[in-house]
C-alpha cells in the first residue's frame, strides 16, 4: 500500500528526507 | 578449434555489411525513441481533451493485468480473517514478524494470543508514545520508506524518474478549471451513487445540482438530511457488511476545544473562505507550489496512517480501481500505477491551501479503512460499469477517473469539514 501527499505550500517549502529513507508516523517529512 | 581460428581466412560479403548497417540503424532509432518517450511523456487525449489512463509498461505488467487481481485480493482478505487456533498464534506471528521485519515489542498486546487472525494481526496498533510526533509542518503519514517527493510540474505528478501521471486523474479534478460545473445529477441507490467522468456524487438518493453540492449552500443541505454514523475504529470492517450511516460522520460529534485547536493550527477562522477546495480543482496561490510525495509501506509495517499535519477534510473520492502492487519494483515500472489502483482522495485545506491524503490500495492490501467515514466501502465485488472504459485489463470496473464522492460537511459546523490534527489516526489498510 502506499500513500501519496499532494499539498499546497509556500515556495520556501523543503523536504527533510531522501528518496529511499525509512520513516515512522509522526517524523519529520518537510517545513519551511 | 585453435587451429582453424588461426588459420581460415576471413572472407568479407556485402551481405553482413548490410545487415550490420541496418542493425545500427535500427539501435540508433530505438535509442532516439527512447529518449524521446522521456523527454516527453506520451499522454493521449480523448475527444473531451482529457487524458486517457491507459495501463502502459513491459509485457509483465501486461500479464499481471490479465490476472483477476481484485478477486484474488478479496481471496487473501477472506483466508487472512479466519480466526486461528490459540496454539498457533504466537508461533505464526512470530515467524510472519521475522520474515516481514515487524518490531513486535512496539505492538499494542505482548500477548499475541490477542491477535485472532492474520488480518488482526496486521491491522494492530501501537503503544501509545512509540511514534512521537514532530512539530514540522509536514509529518509522515505512515512507517514506511519514501519513494519520491518533489513539486507537480505542469499539473503532472513524477511517478519515477521520467514517468509522470495526471494529477486531475489522481484526485479527479476537472482538466480544466473551467469546466462547466452546472449539471444536475440524480441518483438512484445512494450506496452506488457513481457518476462519471468530472461530474460528482453525493448521497442521500436526492438531486443536487452541481453547483449546489460544491457551493456554500451544499453544507446546509447535507447536514439537515444526514442521521449520524457510530463508526468504531478499532475494528476493521468484513467484506460486504453494509451500515445505514449515509454520510460520514465522526462517531462522536467533534467537541468545539478539537475544532478550535485545529483551527488554530490550520490559521483559519471559523467563518473561512473555502474557495481553495470546493472548487474541483486547486486554485494555487502565487506565492505556492503544489508539492508531493509517495511512502510505501512494506507488508511488515504498520498499516495505519495517520494525519501528516493539522488539516480540515471536506471530500472524500473513492475510485474503483485495479489493484496492482504498488512496491517499489512495479512503480518503476508500471505506469500510471497510482491512477490506476483503487484508492480513496481526501481533500480539504490547511493553513497554506490545498492538502490531500491518498492512501492506494494494493493487491494484498485492498481495503481502505477510514476512521471518521462508516460509508466507505472499498474492494468490493463490482458489477456495474462494466466496459472498462479503455483502461486496458478492468473488466467490469468503472472507466478511469470515475469516482463516488462524500462531503464531511457536517462533521464539523465551525470548520465545514472534518478536523484532523497532526499525527491523529486517520484510518489504515486491511488486508484483502
Amino acid at each position: 500500500s502506499t500513500i501519496v501527499l499532494v499539498f499546497e505550500a509556500p515556495k520556501e517549502f523543503v523536504f527533510d528526507v531522501h528518496a529511499g529513507q525509512r520513516v515512522r508516523v509522526g517524523q519529520r517529512l518537510g517545513d519551511l | 578449434l585453435a587451429h582453424a581460428w588461426r588459420t581460415t581466412p576471413t572472407k568479407w560479403y556485402p551481405l553482413p555489411l548490410i545487415v550490420g548497417a541496418l542493425l545500427l540503424v535500427a539501435i540508433n532509432f530505438r535509442k532516439q525513441q527512447r529518449r524521446h518517450s522521456k523527454d516527453e511523456p506520451h499522454v493521449q487525449l480523448d475527444d473531451n481533451g482529457r487524458e486517457v489512463i491507459r495501463l502502459k509498461g513491459p509485457w509483465s505488467v501486461h500479464v499481471l493485468g490479465a490476472l483477476p487481481l481484485r478477486n484474488m485480493s478479496r481471496l487473501w482478505g477472506y483466508l487472512n480473517s479466519l480466526e486461528l487456533p490459540v496454539w498457533f498464534r504466537p508461533t505464526g506471528f512470530r515467524i510472519y514478524a521475522f520474515i516481514f521485519g515487524c518490531n513486535l515489542e512496539e505492538a499494542e498486546f505482548d500477548d499475541l494470543t490477542r491477535y485472532k487472525s492474520l488480518g488482526d494481526f496486521f491491522y494492530r496498533r501501537l503503544k501509545d508514545g512509540v511514534r512521537p510526533i514532530d512539530t514540522a509542518l509536514l509529518v509522515s503519514p505512515a512507517d514506511g520508506k519514501v519513494l519520491h517527493f518533489g513539486t507537480v510540474q505542469g499539473m503532472r505528478v513524477e511517478q519515477v524518474k521520467g514517468m509522470s501521471y495526471s494529477l486531475d486523474a489522481l484526485l479527479g479534478s476537472p482538466a480544466s478549471p473551467s469546466t462547466p460545473t452546472s449539471q444536475t445529477i440524480s441518483f438512484e441507490n445512494r450506496d452506488h451513487a457513481i457518476v462519471h467522468d468530472r461530474e460528482f456524487a453525493n448521497v442521500n438518493g436526492i438531486e443536487y445540482s452541481l453547483n449546489q453540492l460544491i457551493g456554500a449552500s451544499s453544507a446546509s443541505k447535507s447536514n439537515q438530511e444526514t442521521p449520524p454514523g457510530t463508526p468504531d475504529d478499532s475494528q476493521p470492517r468484513k467484506h460486504g457488511e453494509q451500515t445505514d450511516a449515509s454520510i460520514p460522520h465522526p462517531d462522536t460529534p467533534p467537541s468545539l476545544s478539537h475544532d478550535a485547536s485545529v483551527a488554530a493550527s490550520v490559521g483559519l477562522r471559523p467563518s473561512l473562505d473555502r474557495s481553495s477546495t470546493t472548487s474541483t480543482s486547486p486554485q494555487i496561490k502565487p506565492q505556492n507550489r503544489l508539492f508531493f510525495a509517495v511512502i510505501y509501506l512494506a507488508p511488515g509495517d504498520y498499516h495505519r496512517f495517520h494525519s501528516p499535519s493539522a488539516w480540515v477534510v471536506e471530500k472524500r473520492r473513492h475510485f474503483v480501481g485495479e489493484l496492482f502492487s504498488v512496491s517499489p519494483y512495479m512503480a518503476a515500472r508500471l505506469g500510471n500505477l497510482f491512477v490506476l489502483n483503487e484508492r480513496v482522495a481526501l481533500l480539504g485545506r490547511w493553513r497554506h491551501g490545498f492538502f490531500s491524503t491518498v492512501p492506494v490500495g494494493a493487491t494484498n492490501v485492498g481495503s481502505i479503512l477510514l476512521n471518521f467515514d462508516r460509508e466507505l466501502r472499498t474492494n468490493e465485488r463490482t458489477t456495474r460499469g462494466a466496459g472498462g472504459g479503455g483502461g486496458g485489463g478492468r473488466r467490469g470496473l468503472p472507466p478511469p477517473g470515475t469516482f463516488t464522492e462524500a462531503v464531511y460537511s457536517n462533521a464539523s459546523a465551525v470548520l465545514g469539514g472534518q478536523p484532523l490534527k497532526a499525527g491523529e489516526e486517520m484510518g489504515g489498510f486491511c488486508l484483502g
